[in-house]
């Protein structure tokens, strides 16, 4: 199974749906149970519910339509492309529209609409396409299903359990524990006045904050940030980050972990990484990064160890001389250790536990201390 | 002279894997020169990368197998990509 990118899903277990018109193939009736029942095969296996209403936005709006149909996405006529859905989320997301030049019935003579539909909502779910032939996720119809036995593969409910998890406890299906979840995948408190961070980078205007599995990404845009897992995007990074850095003039934001670091362009992770640190030109002695920040006008990387700094050249592509360097030297108010450091509007904020210090590189002083979680409007 | 029938076939069928791979399999709406020669890289490429999302054997060329599941119905939302 997949989800879609970024993994959006629903933020409530209560939904609602509005069948906005009707195929003239059926009955009315007909429709509205085939997709009542395409709504349980999804109800039975997580905590969800589903309510119709009959006017007004639903969250999940169904509607037929032919060729061209108001979303950039025209209906070819008959055959070939059946209907299409849209993730989780406002306005036309969560959708899911029918191709009305197709000969829809309640049995399998013609598109079977309970087996299309069934598939759409999977994708108004939050799940994408699945390589498994027997899942019902799997992109293309199966006209020879066998109607009467139909249930959801494991495939099926591996994905949209992984997005909603289990229904909830109930005396016929008390729900076995999975195996326990290792330590330090705990969700952490947005809000939380502990809160400290592993990492934060800036990316493409963006900042990313990362703690433990997650990250936290915030835009200016946006006054509350959004909270995903490091691996919906990039399902190849390590969790637990020590430092990041973005170098904008190479599109690229660099990951550490221990010794060895990644680089990512978009929800890309670059082939060849990771690499060693040491390749960078650290002494051996250094096992770690603790933080690190490029700046984009002096085309200077810093990178923070312990209590001292090194700076790397991105144009020689070679670590300066004259280094490592103590912070306290140059970052007077910051030192002994950082955490995480990013820069905005021309201060690099410096993150120490749940504290965050605002320094002026170029007055060289601490100007604000603030809460590490002070960009997510708590 | 009228169109030799096979090529004509041959064109729309073409016509069938470029959409196909632009809308399902993210090949880029320029590669249009790309289709036309079926055996250059990006081409294939995407025809292995459905062929094995789809389950199909996978030899980045359009045989029969490959050709009938592009014309079997299916959804609309892509197979990869955004």
């Amino acid at each position: 199974f997949s989800t879609f990118p970024g993994m959006p899903k629903w933020k409530k277990t209560h939904l609602t749906y509005r069948i906005v018109n009707y195929t003239p193939d059926l009955p009315r009736d007909a429709v509205d149970s085939a997709i009542e029942k395409a709504l349980k095969i999804w109800e039975e296996v997580t905590p969800l519910t589903f309510s119709k209403i009959h006017e007004g936005e639903a969250d999940i709006m169904i509607s037929f339509a032919v060729r061209e149909h108001g979303d950039f996405s025209p209906f070819d006529g008959p055959g070939q492309v059946l209907a299409h859905a849209y993730p989780p989320g406002q306005g036309i997301y969560g959708d899911a529209h029918f191709d009305d030049d197709e000969q829809w019935t309640k049995d399998s003579a013609g598109t079977n609409l309970f087996l299309v539909a069934a598939h759409e909502l999977g994708h108004s779910l939050g799940l994408f396409h699945s390589t498994n032939t027997e899942a019902l996720m799997y992109p293309l119809y199966k006209s020879f299903t066998d109607l009467a036995q139909f249930r959801l593969a494991q495939d099926d409910v591996d994905g949209i359990q992984s997005l909603y998890g289990p229904p909830p406890a109930s005396p016929d299906n008390p729900i076995v524990p999975t195996e326990s979840v290792p330590s330090g995948s705990e969700t952490p408190a947005t809000c939380d006045p502990t809160l400290s961070f592993d990492a934060v980078s800036t990316l493409r205007g963006e900042v990313l904050f990362f703690k433990n599995r997650h990250f936290w990404r915030k835009s200016l845009r946006t006054p509350e940030p959004e909270f995903h897992l490091i691996s919906s995007f990039w399902p190849s990074l390590p969790s637990n980050l020590d430092a990041a850095c973005e170098v904008t003039s190479r599109d690229t934001v660099f990951l550490f972990k221990g010794n060895q670091f990644w680089a990512i362009r978009g929800n890309e992770v670059l082939a060849g990484y990771p690499r060693g640190i040491h390749t960078l030109g650290f002494s051996p002695t250094v096992k770690k990064i603790d933080a690190a920040i490029s700046d984009k006008e002096k085309k200077k990387t810093y990178f923070f160890v312990e209590d001292k700094y090194w700076r790397f050249d991105e144009k020689r592509q070679a670590m300066e001389p004259g280094f490592p360097k103590k912070i306290a030297e140059d970052f007077p108010g910051v030192e002994p250790k950082v955490d995480a450091v990013f820069e905005a509007f021309g201060f690099f904020y410096f993150f120490r536990g749940s504290s965050q210090l605002e320094f002026d590189p170029n007055a060289k002083k601490v100007t604000h201390t603030l809460k590490s979680n002070s960009w997510f409007n708590c | 002279y009228p169109l030799d029938g096979a090529e004509k076939g041959k064109d729309t069928s073409m016509d069938l894997v470029q959409k196909y791979l632009e809308n399902y399999y993210n090949l880029p709406k320029d590669a249009r020169q790309f289709v036309r020669r079926r055996d250059s890289g990006p081409v294939v490429k995407k025809i292995q990368e459905m062929q094995k999302f789809l389950g199909l054997e996978v030899t980045g060329k359009l045989d029969s197998a490959t050709m009938g599941m592009m014309h079997k119905p299916r959804c609309g939302v892509p197979d990869v990509g955004g």
